[in-house]
């Protein structure tokens, strides 16, 4: 554990909790992709699974036992309790686009072939798409809350944290894992365009029309 | 480390 990767964690934890929090108060998910959300609750299930096989540290499991009751509790917000203000219309990226492809390559290259490491290397790749469906959303709206804002700036921000924790890892330990990092700097890509938004026009996002 | 299983990171 290093400073990168506790703050990495911690933006992400900050993250979920800003959108659950911004849901909940204000009952309703209204600009928010219920689909980004289904795939996020789909990455944590396929990859923390070992949480049934190996047991790594407290730390390992109550964050893995946290990430996963909060986005399922995130998806029940939006699908169940506040279903009537889900902007279903605007809320139309075809996943089959991400699925189908991520599917396939996490069958040709994993670490293992074997249906745990199949299924983290696919909670990997989908992960680093996993939020195209907000970005269109907001894309097809021309415009994002400023809470949905911050929750996307902590969300670009922890895998760019995850970046420089792999390069002190593999600096100090000698550590590396291809699979993770590959799609970490492609997933915070997907960021960069939303970074320089964020920083430039404020909180409150209007793309051009 | 090996790469298989027991990831460490989350």
């Amino acid at each position: 554990m290093n400073i990168f990767r506790l703050a990495g964690d911690v933006s992400h934890l900050v993250a979920i909790l800003i959108l659950l929090m911004k849901i909940w108060r204000s009952k309703s998910c209204a600009g928010i992709s219920g689909r980004s959300q289904v795939l996020f609750a789909l990455v944590f299930t396929t990859r923390y699974l070992d949480l049934f096989t190996v047991y790594i540290s407290a730390y390992n499991t109550v964050m893995k036992v946290v990430f996963l009751a909060l986005s399922y509790a995130t998806v029940y917000l939006i699908y169940m309790r506040f279903r009537n203000s889900y902007d279903s219309e605007n809320d139309t990226f075809r996943v089959e686009f991400l699925l189908i492809p991520v599917i396939g390559l996490s069958f040709l290259e994993n670490y293992a072939f074997t249906p745990l490491e199949i299924l983290w290397t696919f909670s990997i790749f989908l992960e680093s798409v996993a939020i195209m469906p907000q970005l269109f959303m907001i894309t097809k709206t021309g415009e994002a809350e400023s809470i949905t804002t911050h929750y996307l700036f902590f969300l670009g921000l922890y895998r760019a944290l995850y970046i420089a924790n792999w390069v002190w890892r593999y600096h100090t330990e000698g550590f590396y894992d291809q699979i993770a990092i590959v799609s970490g700097v492609v997933q915070t890509i997907f960021y960069c365009d939303f970074f320089y938004l964020y920083v430039t026009r404020g909180e409150e996002i209007r793309t051009p029309s | 480390s090996d790469n298989e299983s027991g990831k460490d990171e989350l």
